[in-house]
């Protein structure tokens, strides 16, 4: 089951090494970005999961309520032979219905470009009526990993988008800010 | 099967990407190290796979003939919502039994660091006998992908490291020069 297998990887490539240090990484943002940043904000890693697995590479894309403000700091590991391989997160500014605007570190989670990509190639196995299976193996696999994890607890929010809103431009920001 | 995905993941993630611009990638990395650059090396990605999955993050602390050079330049890209994220390579000079210097880009395969991980950890559904089966099989589905990948072609060689040499401390420095 491909979707275990890529949650996992999730876990140990990446959730497990970049959570523990996320909330100093958003302390020294917020002491370099002083006056222009809102005391509104997520102190938690959001991570988009949405059931068709189909990513978007710049969130903007998706709702104009959406704006890149800066990248938190970088993280630096040797990791694997790559000497400083490079770990960053991007924090977006989010306006709600009030147009009040609120700092969020946002990122899709980028296994399922995979998910995606295999779904489409003859050759990997599976199909699009798999894929949404396969989402919501992902997304229930990272659950219990993540409840399990006593180093990420409380340092992530996994929001699984469902695709029956699409015809609301701001769906994605209310999406978010609810929770 | 957790291999499968993860070779699928690795082309679609990470291979896919960046070999195609691996070639000019290299050539400004020899432009901008003029005088110190070898002309010995490799021009293709060199990515190595452990039988036993057992990665290490630094070359240098398996061989004394294998020493961190540089990086290659970093590229970015837009990537699930992180804005520039940054993929980079790490060459290595490597010393052969003559004394000569070879430069090469070198790497573990990452994967295989969630597949030793999850064969330590009760909960992930595989142990330690199934590990060596899934890291072949990550290895003989990860050449049937790049062979039929034009824009990957002869830009990589995968090696495949056996756990018989153990007791050569300098194994992995011919092994990569053998290639
Ligand atoms: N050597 C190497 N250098 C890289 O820059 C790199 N980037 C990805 N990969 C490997 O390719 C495959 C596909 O990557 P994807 O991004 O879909 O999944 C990634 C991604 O969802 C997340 N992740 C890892 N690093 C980052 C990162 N820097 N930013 C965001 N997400 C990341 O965690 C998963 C597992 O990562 P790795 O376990 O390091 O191995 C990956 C994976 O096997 C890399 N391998």
């Amino acid at each position: 089951n491909v979707a275990h297998g890529l949650a996992w990887s999730f876990y140990f490539g990446y959730l497990q090494l970049v959570l523990p240090s996320l909330e100093a990484s958003i302390d020294s943002f917020r002491a370099s970005h002083q006056g222009s940043f809102q005391s509104r904000g997520s102190q938690k890693l959001i991570v988009l999961i949405p059931i068709n697995a189909n990513i978007s590479h710049k969130l903007e894309d998706e709702d104009s309520n959406i704006k890149f403000y800066d990248s938190l700091p970088n993280s630096q590991m040797d990791m694997a032979g790559i000497r400083g391989r490079v770990y960053k997160h991007s924090v977006y500014r989010v306006q709600d219905e009030h147009g009040k605007t609120h700092e969020c570190p946002v990122e899709y989670a980028t296994p399922l470009l995979t998910l995606y990509r295999m779904s489409q190639d003859r050759n990997a196995g599976f199909g699009e009526p798999e894929r949404r299976q396969q989402v919501l193996l992902f997304y229930r696999t990272l659950q219990d990993i993540l409840e399990q994890s006593l180093e990420c607890r409380n340092r992530y929010r996994l929001i699984l988008l469902n695709d029956e809103h699409e015809e609301d431009p701001h769906f994605l920001s209310k999406t978010i800010l609810k929770h």
